[in-house]
């Protein structure tokens, strides 16, 4: 969902 | 790995179990790290404790051990709380050896835990400048996850210099908690301490604070960072040694 998305987009983008 | 205080390596695993089940533990020279994500992945936890903060640690190659919290719980029940702790691993074993010693030398418990072959997906944590970071009593932050649970799932933090507000709404109605700054700090502990450089409003599920909370008893506070479109990072320094530190995706009001 958009949270699971939000949390992995924020420390793969890293 | 040593642990003169034995309990509070059964702190850490209580603090993890609720959240992770089974997680790899990468032991290097430097100490031991944990990363790992909830069965949802909506949070994730990172666990460092430094080997400078073990009575004794010795790690001569860098290992990943896949290691079942919910079993290495079930061991640790049966320490006694002033014993010593010692964690070895011998090399190219499939197993964790876990030795507990009572204070006054006359007991000695000896487990060894079978090692779980995990995939361990390492994600990079950023270093995040937060708009806002509250510190407070761990047992205060406990207690309002806990009341705020009574009126909904989930709980919506606010900043604003004055102090932090959480409020909660559901089927019976709304109740909302606020804390005010402490001015006077006579102990640092007890104190309620806002930095803020801009205000945040953000709601989080009630259900992950409270099993952060399981973390509690590793510190007497608690830190809470937060920023607009951030996860909210929690973290229990475990102290001399290292830190607990979960993140939690904010809901997004869809």
């Amino acid at each position: 969902n958009i949270q699971q998305q939000f949390l992995l987009n924020f420390f793969k983008q890293y | 790995a040593r642990l003169l205080h034995g309990s509070i390596f059964a702190k850490v695993i209580e603090g993890l179990r609720e959240l992770v089940n089974e997680a790899t533990w990468e032991c290097s020279g430097n100490g031991i790290t944990l990363q790992a994500m909830d069965s949802s992945h909506v949070a994730l936890v990172s666990l460092v404790m430094r080997s400078e903060g073990f009575e004794s640690y010795r790690c001569d190659r860098n290992m990943s051990l896949g290691i079942s919290l919910v079993s290495m719980s079930k061991v640790l029940k049966t320490m006694g709380k002033d014993d010593s702790l010692t964690i070895r691993v011998n090399d190219d074993s499939d197993s964790i050896i876990i030795a507990m010693e009572s204070q006054n030398q006359d007991k000695f418990a000896d487990y060894e835990l079978r090692l779980m072959d995990l995939d361990s997906e390492h994600l990079g944590i950023p270093d995040t400048d937060y708009s806002c970071a509250i510190k407070m009593p761990s047992s205060e932050f406990s207690r309002i996850c806990r009341d705020m649970s009574i009126m909904g799932d989930s709980v919506l933090i606010c900043t604003t210099k004055e102090g932090v507000k959480f409020s909660a709404k559901g089927d019976l109605g709304q109740g909302s908690i606020r804390l005010v700054q402490t001015t006077n700090i006579e102990k640092e502990e007890e104190a309620v301490i806002i930095e803020m450089k801009e205000a945040v409003a953000l709601t989080f599920a009630v259900r992950y604070l409270s099993m952060f909370c399981k973390a509690a008893p590793l510190s007497p506070q608690v830190g809470l960072s937060l920023s607009e479109d951030t996860p909210l990072m929690c973290e229990f320094k475990i102290a001399e040694m290292g830190h607990v530190r979960f993140y939690l995706a904010p809901k997004i009001e869809d």
